[in-house]
């Protein structure tokens, strides 16, 4: 365990929380693409299947159980509890281009051609895409609200620092993860465009349009 | 080939 390791968890809980909190504040979740919710609660759910066969600390456990929770609790508020305030009509990313090359690649690209170890690949891949969709949502209506900015960037910000834990991973311990390292960087090539808007618009006016 | 080691990252 590394400092960017660390950062890069709280930045991804703060994202979590961020965006919890702004849909139970708001009573509205306007603004929020439920299909990305709805990926990220699956890669979260294909992923962390190993809490039944693997005990590794308290903290993974802990963190994962977390991370369900919040990404089940978060597409909740979205398709039930404040389902008529949700965007629908700007929601329109096509999941199946997403879900159908990845779960192809899941299967071609593995470290072992077992279930847990292709459902592990899977959410890898689909977490680096997953946000496309929200990404997708915002260029069609043009705007995004503070708090979904903030989101967002925390969101990139925890991949980013994963890629230094990884660096610092290689140097110190030897340890090389290609297929978490090849689509980190490209979860986190997803943001840059993003990073750029955040920076230099957001900051000043508030939100990014 | 396998190569999978546990995970012990998020």
């Amino acid at each position: 365990m590394n400092l960017f390791r660390i950062l890069g968890d709280v930045s991804h809980l703060l994202a979590m929380i961020l965006l919890l909190g702004k849909i139970w504040r708001s009573k509205s979740c306007r603004g929020i693409s439920g299909k990305s919710q709805a990926l990220f609660a699956l890669v979260f759910t294909t992923r962390y299947l190993d809490l039944f066969t693997n005990f590794i600390s308290l903290y993974n456990t802990v963190m994962k159980v977390i991370f369900l929770l919040c990404s089940y609790v978060t597409v909740y508020m979205i398709y039930w509890k404040f389902w008529k305030s949700f965007d629908s009509e700007n929601d329109t990313f096509r999941l199946e281009f997403l879900l159908v090359p990845v779960t192809g690649l899941s299967f071609l690209e593995n470290y072992s051609f077992t279930p847990l170890e292709i459902l592990w690949t899977f959410s890898i891949y689909l977490e680096s895409v997953a946000i496309l969709p929200q990404l997708f949502m915002i260029s069609k209506t043009g705007e995004a609200e503070t708090i979904t900015t903030h989101y967002l960037f925390f969101l990139g910000l925890y991949r980013a620092l994963y890629l230094a834990n990884w660096i610092w991973r290689y140097h110190t311990e030897n340890f090389y993860d290609q297929i978490a390292v090849v689509s980190g960087v490209v979860q986190t090539i997803f943001y840059c465009d993003f990073f750029y808007l955040y920076v230099t618009k957001g900051r000043c006016q508030g939100r990014v349009e | 080939e396998d190569g999978a080691q546990p995970k012990d990252e998020l």
